[in-house]
Parts: structure tokens; C-alpha cells; sequence
């Protein structure tokens, strides 16, 4: 009987007017827009879960250490680069009428070895990011630093990025070329 | 056409407790 009945994605309640054979519920509803998002917010405290339309005024209210700067190509000046263990540097970028939220993380993935990764996750679906590619540049004397790929959605979330280094990665070592009075300027460029 | 600067932004740093976390 279960196979010949449709049965509700899980998010129905929410808004979802899917409906699929049991056995074939689980894939869409991974990727179901209407299923709860996390805090994209770096950093274990916050356990809000909420709809994709409500992330970026969490983020704004809930965060607010975290501001947010309008256009497609800007300046982002991580300050006091040289602070030691695991730091986060966090801002939105607001473009072609969507939030981008811009991660610079300093963690230890190996021991004794710091890395920084820096990534920007699109407040969208998996689908929205993809129509949207950005540019992360470093430049400091004669050296460039060029990291280009397509934004993450913040359904999917930075850890698996992070694991696979599918982001923009060097080391304290290389970050040093790039750092001027302790700040380290990357430039953010969005595009469509 | 001219060109326009970007828009900049200090981004201070935040100092989360996962290192804490990771240790316990």
C-alpha cells in the first residue's frame, strides 16, 4: 500500500507541496528550500534554525558584530591577523539584491600547523549560488594571491569546504606577504 | 568611464572558544 500512496515532503507544514513514493522522499527533501537553515554564523553557540528568509535578519539582530557592506567589490580588512588559536572574521556583502556572507577562519588543522580559509556563502538555495561566481584577491609586494569558484549556499553549510580545502588556503607563513600593520586586505568580488 | 575605489570594511577579529571546545 506504502507504494502506491504519495506521502508530503517533511517541510509541508512549512510550505512544501511535494509529494513523492516513500522510498523516494529523502533526496528532495535534503535539498527542500522550505526545510529549516542553520546559523551560517562561524562559532558553536547558536542553535537557531530558521526559514531561508529569516537568516539574514538573525544574522543582522542576533550578531551583531557582524556588518554588513553594500556592493559587488569591496575591501575586506581582517584586522589583528597575528592573534593566536582559532579565529573567525565575519561580515555580509549585500549585491545583485542578495547577502553574502564572507568568512576568514584561523584554525589548526594539523597540529602546530595554522591555516587561514577564507570562503563566502551565498544567504540562498544550492540553485541561487549557483548562477554567481566569486573572486577572492590578496595582493601585497610583487605577490598575488587569486582564489575564484562559485559560491556555497548556506544550506550546505562551510565544514565540508573547509575539510576538502575547496576555498581560498594559506598559511601563516604566506599570509605574512600579504599583511601590512597587522591587517590583511583581501578584496571580495562578486559576479552574476 | 571613471573609476571607483571599493568600498572598504575593518572586520575586527572574533575569538570563539573552540579551541576549549576541541580540548575537553
Amino acid at each position: 500500500v506504502a507504494k502506491s500512496v504519495l506521502f508530503p515532503c517533511k517541510y509541508a507544514s512549512s510550505g512544501c507541496e511535494l509529494t513523492v513514493p516513500h522510498a523516494e522522499k529523502a533526496a528532495p527533501e535534503k535539498l527542500c528550500k522550505f526545510r529549516p537553515y542553520s546559523c551560517p554564523c562561524p562559532g558553536p553557540f547558536c542553535r537557531w534554525q530558521g526559514p531561508l528568509d529569516a537568516v539574514t535578519p538573525h544574522l543582522t539582530h542576533q550578531h551583531k558584530f557582524i556588518r554588513t557592506l553594500q556592493g559587488d567589490d569591496i575591501f575586506f580588512i581582517a584586522t589583528d591577523i597575528h592573534l593566536p588559536g582559532a579565529v573567525n572574521w565575519v561580515m555580509m556583502q549585500s549585491c545583485f539584491g542578495f547577502h553574502f556572507l564572507l568568512i576568514l577562519k584561523k584554525q589548526v588543522k594539523y597540529i602546530g600547523h595554522q591555516q587561514f580559509f577564507a570562503i563566502v556563502q551565498l544567504i540562498g538555495t544550492r540553485k541561487q549560488a549557483e548562477s554567481f561566481s566569486y573572486q577572492l584577491q590578496l595582493t601585497g609586494c610583487k605577490r598575488r594571491l587569486i582564489w575564484e569558484a562559485t559560491p556555497r549556499s548556506v544550506q550546505e553549510g562551510i565544514a565540508t569546504a573547509i575539510m576538502n580545502s575547496d576555498c581560498l588556503v594559506f598559511d601563516t607563513s604566506m599570509a605574512q606577504f600579504f599583511t601590512e600593520g597587522g591587517n590583511l586586505v583581501i578584496r571580495v568580488t562578486i559576479s552574476k | 568611464r571613471t573609476y571607483r575605489m571599493p568600498k572598504e570594511i575593518r572586520v575586527e577579529p572574533q575569538k570563539f572558544a573552540e579551541e576549549l571546545i576541541h580540548r575537553l
